[in-house]
Protein backbone atom coordinates (compact mmCIF):
# COMPACT_ATOMS: atom_id res chain seq x y z
CA UNK A 1 0.00 0.00 0.00
CA UNK A 2 3.04 2.51 0.89
CA UNK A 3 4.45 1.71 -2.26
CA UNK A 4 1.81 3.19 -4.05
CA UNK A 5 2.61 6.57 -2.81
CA UNK A 6 4.02 9.81 -4.17
CA UNK A 7 6.27 9.87 -1.10
CA UNK A 8 7.68 6.43 -2.31
CA UNK A 9 8.58 7.26 -5.54
CA UNK A 10 9.95 10.67 -4.85
CA UNK A 11 12.30 8.99 -2.29
CA UNK A 12 13.15 6.13 -4.06
CA UNK A 13 14.72 7.70 -7.88
CA UNK A 14 15.95 10.79 -5.81
CA UNK A 15 14.29 13.98 -6.99
CA UNK B 1 27.81 22.70 8.33
CA UNK B 2 26.31 20.16 6.41
CA UNK B 3 22.66 21.37 7.02
CA UNK B 4 23.95 24.36 6.04
CA UNK B 5 25.34 23.58 3.07
CA UNK B 6 22.17 21.44 2.18
CA UNK B 7 19.68 24.18 2.91
CA UNK B 8 17.79 24.63 -0.15
CA UNK B 9 17.42 28.32 -1.45
CA UNK B 10 13.42 29.57 -0.07
CA UNK B 11 11.27 29.38 -2.87
CA UNK B 12 8.86 32.01 -3.91
CA UNK B 13 5.22 31.99 -4.25
CA UNK B 14 3.30 32.10 -7.96
CA UNK B 15 0.31 33.71 -7.40
CA UNK B 16 -1.63 33.51 -10.81
CA UNK B 17 -1.08 36.88 -12.64
CA UNK B 18 -4.98 36.40 -14.65
CA UNK B 19 -7.05 35.90 -11.25
CA UNK B 20 -7.64 38.65 -9.41
CA UNK B 21 -6.98 38.86 -5.73
CA UNK B 22 -9.37 36.91 -3.41
CA UNK B 23 -9.43 35.21 -0.34
CA UNK B 24 -9.24 31.96 -2.44
CA UNK B 25 -5.82 33.36 -4.56
CA UNK B 26 -4.39 33.54 -1.54
CA UNK B 27 -5.39 30.08 0.03
CA UNK B 28 -4.71 28.63 -3.94
CA UNK B 29 -1.04 30.33 -4.13
CA UNK B 30 -0.38 29.48 -0.39
CA UNK B 31 -1.42 25.82 -0.98
CA UNK B 32 0.58 25.64 -4.19
CA UNK B 33 3.75 26.74 -2.25
CA UNK B 34 3.47 24.60 0.49
CA UNK B 35 3.12 21.66 -1.79
CA UNK B 36 6.32 22.73 -3.64
CA UNK B 37 7.77 23.02 -0.17
CA UNK B 38 7.07 19.78 0.44
CA UNK B 39 8.68 18.04 -3.15
CA UNK B 40 12.07 20.59 -2.02
CA UNK B 41 11.21 19.19 1.43
CA UNK B 42 12.37 15.28 0.61
CA UNK B 43 15.11 16.02 -1.63
CA UNK B 44 16.46 18.06 1.38
CA UNK B 45 15.86 15.18 4.13
CA UNK B 46 18.64 12.98 2.08
CA UNK B 47 21.28 15.34 2.92
CA UNK B 48 20.91 15.28 6.79
CA UNK B 49 23.12 12.99 8.02
CA UNK B 50 22.22 9.21 8.54
CA UNK B 51 18.72 9.80 6.66
CA UNK B 52 19.74 7.61 3.92
CA UNK B 53 21.27 5.28 6.73
CA UNK B 54 17.11 4.38 7.51
CA UNK B 55 15.50 1.46 5.54
CA UNK B 56 12.82 3.34 2.77
CA UNK B 57 9.84 2.56 4.71
CA UNK B 58 11.49 4.48 8.06
CA UNK B 59 12.74 7.38 5.68
CA UNK B 60 8.97 7.02 4.57
CA UNK B 61 7.81 6.90 8.43
CA UNK B 62 9.68 9.96 9.50
CA UNK B 63 8.59 12.36 6.84
CA UNK B 64 4.77 11.38 6.79
CA UNK B 65 5.27 12.35 10.63
CA UNK B 66 7.05 14.81 10.64
CA UNK B 67 6.86 17.43 7.29
CA UNK B 68 4.61 19.58 8.73
CA UNK B 69 6.99 20.55 12.20
CA UNK B 70 9.53 21.05 9.20
CA UNK B 71 7.35 23.27 6.83
CA UNK B 72 6.20 25.70 10.42
CA UNK B 73 9.67 26.35 11.09
CA UNK B 74 10.32 27.08 7.50
CA UNK B 75 7.25 29.48 8.19
CA UNK B 76 8.21 30.95 11.80
CA UNK B 77 12.13 31.19 10.72
CA UNK B 78 10.93 33.65 8.12
CA UNK B 79 8.65 35.62 9.96
CA UNK B 80 11.18 36.33 12.27
CA UNK B 81 11.75 39.62 11.53
CA UNK B 82 8.02 40.85 11.50
CA UNK B 83 6.01 41.69 14.59
CA UNK B 84 2.95 40.30 13.53
CA UNK B 85 2.70 39.52 9.86
CA UNK B 86 3.26 35.37 8.39
CA UNK B 87 6.08 35.03 5.68
CA UNK B 88 5.69 32.12 4.33
CA UNK B 89 7.54 33.72 0.85
CA UNK B 90 9.23 36.98 0.09
CA UNK B 91 6.37 37.83 -1.87
CA UNK B 92 3.49 36.00 0.25
CA UNK B 93 3.75 37.84 3.62
CA UNK B 94 -0.02 37.58 5.16
CA UNK B 95 -1.77 39.87 8.22
CA UNK B 96 -3.60 38.79 10.24
CA UNK B 97 -7.06 39.77 8.86
CA UNK B 98 -5.56 38.50 5.26
CA UNK B 99 -5.35 35.04 7.49
CA UNK B 100 -8.88 35.19 8.90
CA UNK B 101 -10.83 36.13 5.93
CA UNK B 102 -9.20 33.04 4.30
CA UNK B 103 -9.46 31.22 6.86
CA UNK B 104 -6.54 30.45 8.36
CA UNK B 105 -7.08 32.69 11.62
CA UNK B 106 -6.11 29.62 13.66
CA UNK B 107 -3.08 28.96 12.35
CA UNK B 108 -2.04 32.62 12.32
CA UNK B 109 -2.37 32.48 15.77
CA UNK B 110 -0.23 29.16 16.28
CA UNK B 111 2.22 30.18 13.82
CA UNK B 112 2.80 33.76 15.31
CA UNK B 113 2.76 32.05 19.11
CA UNK B 114 6.03 29.77 18.03
CA UNK B 115 6.97 32.33 15.92
CA UNK B 116 7.45 35.27 18.96
CA UNK B 117 8.87 32.68 21.50
CA UNK B 118 12.12 32.07 19.07
CA UNK B 119 12.31 35.49 18.21
CA UNK B 120 12.38 36.41 22.25
CA UNK B 121 14.85 33.44 22.12
CA UNK B 122 17.35 35.31 19.40
CA UNK B 123 17.09 31.98 17.27
CA UNK B 124 19.97 31.80 14.56
CA UNK B 125 19.99 30.09 11.51
CA UNK B 126 22.61 27.18 12.76
CA UNK B 127 19.61 26.70 15.43
CA UNK B 128 16.81 26.64 13.33
CA UNK B 129 18.18 23.86 10.34
CA UNK B 130 19.08 21.72 13.41
CA UNK B 131 15.84 21.83 14.89
CA UNK B 132 14.23 21.01 11.38
CA UNK B 133 16.06 17.76 10.54
CA UNK B 134 15.40 17.05 14.56
CA UNK B 135 11.73 17.53 13.89
CA UNK B 136 11.93 14.90 11.41
CA UNK B 137 14.24 12.09 13.64
CA UNK B 138 11.71 12.53 16.57
CA UNK B 139 8.66 12.84 14.57
CA UNK B 140 8.10 9.36 17.03
CA UNK B 141 6.80 8.09 13.91
CA UNK B 142 4.95 4.65 14.60
CA UNK B 143 5.58 1.51 13.22
CA UNK B 144 9.40 1.93 12.52
CA UNK B 145 11.26 -0.57 11.16
CA UNK B 146 14.92 -0.03 12.60
CA UNK B 147 14.66 1.56 15.80
CA UNK B 148 18.30 1.79 16.60
CA UNK B 149 19.07 3.58 13.69
CA UNK B 150 16.34 5.99 14.37
CA UNK B 151 17.55 6.01 17.54
CA UNK B 152 21.49 6.83 16.61
CA UNK B 153 19.96 9.48 13.50
CA UNK B 154 18.26 11.30 16.34
CA UNK B 155 21.35 10.80 18.28
CA UNK B 156 23.39 12.41 15.99
CA UNK B 157 21.41 15.57 15.57
CA UNK B 158 21.15 16.11 19.18
CA UNK B 159 25.26 16.03 19.71
CA UNK B 160 25.52 18.35 16.62
CA UNK B 161 23.01 20.94 18.61
CA UNK B 162 25.32 19.94 22.16
CA UNK B 163 28.63 20.43 20.13
CA UNK B 164 27.35 23.93 18.44
CA UNK B 165 25.64 25.68 21.47
CA UNK B 166 28.96 24.37 23.42
CA UNK B 167 31.45 26.37 21.29
CA UNK B 168 29.42 28.99 19.89
CA UNK B 169 27.44 29.98 23.19
CA UNK B 170 29.33 28.44 26.21
CA UNK B 171 27.51 31.35 28.11
CA UNK B 172 24.58 30.00 28.01
CA UNK B 173 24.47 26.58 28.90
CA UNK B 174 21.22 25.64 29.28
CA UNK B 175 20.82 26.67 25.83
CA UNK B 176 20.66 23.58 24.01
CA UNK B 177 17.60 22.11 26.43
CA UNK B 178 15.73 25.27 26.23
CA UNK B 179 15.35 24.74 21.59
CA UNK B 180 14.56 21.20 22.78
CA UNK B 181 12.13 22.40 25.19
CA UNK B 182 10.33 24.41 22.06
CA UNK B 183 9.61 20.85 20.31
CA UNK B 184 6.37 20.10 21.94
CA UNK B 185 5.12 23.59 21.00
CA UNK B 186 6.54 23.11 17.49
CA UNK B 187 4.53 19.63 17.65
CA UNK B 188 1.20 21.06 18.87
CA UNK B 189 1.78 23.69 16.39
CA UNK B 190 1.94 21.59 13.25
CA UNK B 191 -1.53 19.83 14.35
CA UNK B 192 -3.23 23.06 14.12
CA UNK B 193 -2.06 23.22 10.63
CA UNK B 194 -2.68 19.82 10.15
CA UNK B 195 -6.23 20.25 11.56
CA UNK B 196 -6.42 23.71 9.04
CA UNK B 197 -5.41 22.24 6.15
CA UNK B 198 -7.47 19.23 6.60
CA UNK B 199 -10.64 21.59 7.26
CA UNK B 200 -9.61 23.58 3.85
CA UNK B 201 -10.22 20.38 2.47
CA UNK B 202 -12.89 18.92 3.63
CA UNK B 203 -15.06 21.99 3.17
CA UNK B 204 -14.03 22.11 -0.53
CA UNK B 205 -12.76 25.56 -0.39
CA UNK B 206 -9.92 25.30 -2.49
CA UNK B 207 -7.98 22.58 -4.74
CA UNK B 208 -4.75 20.55 -3.21
CA UNK B 209 -2.25 18.86 -4.86
CA UNK B 210 -1.74 15.02 -4.71
CA UNK B 211 1.16 14.94 -3.00
CA UNK B 212 0.02 17.57 -0.11
CA UNK B 213 -3.27 15.87 0.42
CA UNK B 214 -1.13 12.74 0.92
CA UNK B 215 1.08 13.80 3.29
CA UNK B 216 -1.82 15.51 5.10
CA UNK B 217 -3.46 11.70 5.12
CA UNK B 218 -0.93 10.36 6.49
CA UNK B 219 -1.27 13.06 9.55
CA UNK B 220 -4.75 12.33 10.23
Amino acid sequence: QEKHKILHKLLQNGN
Amino acid sequence: SQLLVSEPAPLRAAPEPATPDSDLKTLLTLCDLLNRELLVMIGWAKHIPGFTGLSLVDQMALLQSGWMETLVLNVVWRSQGSADELQFAENLRLSESQCRAAGLHDLYTALRHLSSKYQQMGLNQEEVLTLKAMALANSDAENVEGAEAVQRFQDGLHEALQDYESSQRPSEPHRAGRLLMTLPLLRQTALRAVRCFSRLHTDGRVPMHKLFLEMLDAKI
